[in-house]
């Protein structure tokens, strides 16, 4: 069964879109078929792989009925995986979306065909640091929440929201299947107070959500999107692209219910 | 004359509220008078001055025209230094402002009275990470532009976008005085050479509007929120304080047109 998975945290900077391209990364290389959509407007998943903007491509025009999701798809020079690029439209798309009858579910009804007849095993999507119109399309569409965190006082502050967030999707009848899947902490910093009280207290809060698995703070991590690859690619032996994979097998575990 | 200040970068966690809440608190310590306004529904700002969303006082109500602007600013432990708090309601407030008439200059109306009766020196406003309304009204109303950017490629990569969006609302005559102000490197890590990199190219293509001041990673800035406190209360004599203490100088210099 395809699994539709938002990677969201209204917060900024936590590693959203880091983890959901080395998600990506890491499940094709273990041989799923993976889409990643990248809704976010700053179009960082879309760059972090290499690809500008496809001409013509757009996911805007898609998003207010012009074309077919299913058009968007364009493959990446990386086995398994392929991408539906964000582009800069993207942003004109919550004024326009906010303004349609159902805002909340277009999202839904726009990626169900590809969800419905497509050959792929998950499909993630890159949500932009927002509570606006996208980000809640995202969730109003999505299976589960992949939740990542950086390891800061601010971010620790936010996770509440997004979890009351998602008991409102819920419960407003637009996604009562919708949960959270699981937390990831990223940019731990095993030097610091900081990051460990963080992490403490987001696993004394959430356990069972939390993943055991601690993204370290790499700066290979940060260099890699500047080359259009992902941390496979840029540094396969380094500590960052262990955890991943580390974080990936977790990932697949958990949802075979282990 | 009093300055509208846009504190802005749709890229998440690049040290925006950091650094309005920093440099209000030095600005204040300096002997100006100084309003921080919080336009993050996250309200990270308001939070980080050891404020909860003060019962009943609300941004969104008065961006919908319920209530007075004027009436939400309230003042903080530290002399010199109001704000007006955000909350969560602020979220919705995208959808309900994407409806009005006129819905770019919304805030502009609403904070005019403010600006033009009220005492202080400065108007600081923390921008939420979107290129969503509450980001285009704020960028509608400010005379000018604080863009901190933090040295990854990410950050860099959004700079060319927030310099089009500003060209966006001077043309479309929303905001024709409106300009970039400065830009604020955050986050410099001298050891690595991504920091490096980052900091030549913004000053390679940016030179007369990179602030000379860096300021470094330091964890005493992600400690200090959790206490509600400004790192000048909290590491008044560690290096994240005197970097925004000096860039503070830099501002006033620069303001005077030095
Ligand atoms: N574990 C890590 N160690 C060091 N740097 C990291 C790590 N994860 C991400 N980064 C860097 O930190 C910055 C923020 O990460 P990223 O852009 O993935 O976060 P995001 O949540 O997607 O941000 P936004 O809210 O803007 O969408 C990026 O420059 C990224 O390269
Ligand atoms: N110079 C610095 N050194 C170390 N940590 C920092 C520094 N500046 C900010 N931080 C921390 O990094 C995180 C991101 O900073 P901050 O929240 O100020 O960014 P932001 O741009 O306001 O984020 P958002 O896009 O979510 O509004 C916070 O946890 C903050 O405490
Ligand atoms: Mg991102
Ligand atoms: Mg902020």
């Amino acid at each position: 069964h395809m699994k539709l998975i938002a990677i969201a945290n209204q917060k900024g900077g936590v590693g959203k879109t880091t983890t959901a391209v080395s998600l990506s990364a890491c499940l094709a290389a273990l041989g799923w078929r993976v889409l990643l959509i990248d809704l976010d407007p700053q179009a960082n998943a879309t760059s972090a792989l290499g690809l500008e903007g496809a001409e013509g491509l757009s996911l805007y025009r898609a998003l207010v009925g012009e074309t077919d999701m299913a058009e968007q798809v364009l493959p990446t020079r990386i086995e398994n995986l392929f991408v539906i690029p964000a582009d800069l439209d993207l942003a004109g798309a919550e004024v326009e979306v906010a303004r349609l009858e159902n805002h909340l579910l277009r999202l839904r009804e726009v990626v169900r065909p590809i969800v419905e007849d497509a050959p792929f095993d998950f499909i993630l999507m890159d949500c932009p640091p927002s509570l606006g119109i996208l980000m809640t399309n995202a969730l109003a569409a999505a299976d589960e929440l992949l939740v990542p965190i950086q390891c800061e006082y601010f971010a620790l502050e936010g996770l509440s929201k997004i979890v009351n967030l998602v008991e409102q999707i819920k419960g407003s009848g637009a996604n009562p299947g919708l949960s959270i899947g699981g937390i990831l902490m990223t940019m731990y910093d095993a030097r610091t107070n900081l990051s460990q009280q963080v992490v403490g207290e987001v696993r004394r809060h959430f356990e069972a959500l939390t993943y055991q698995t601690e993204i370290p703070r790499s700066v290979r991590l940060g260099e890699a999107p500047s080359f259009g690859q992902t941390i496979l690619e840029y540094d396969p032996n380094g500590i960052a692209a262990k955890s991943y994979q580390k974080f990936a097998e977790e990932f697949i575990a958990r949802q075979r219910g282990e």
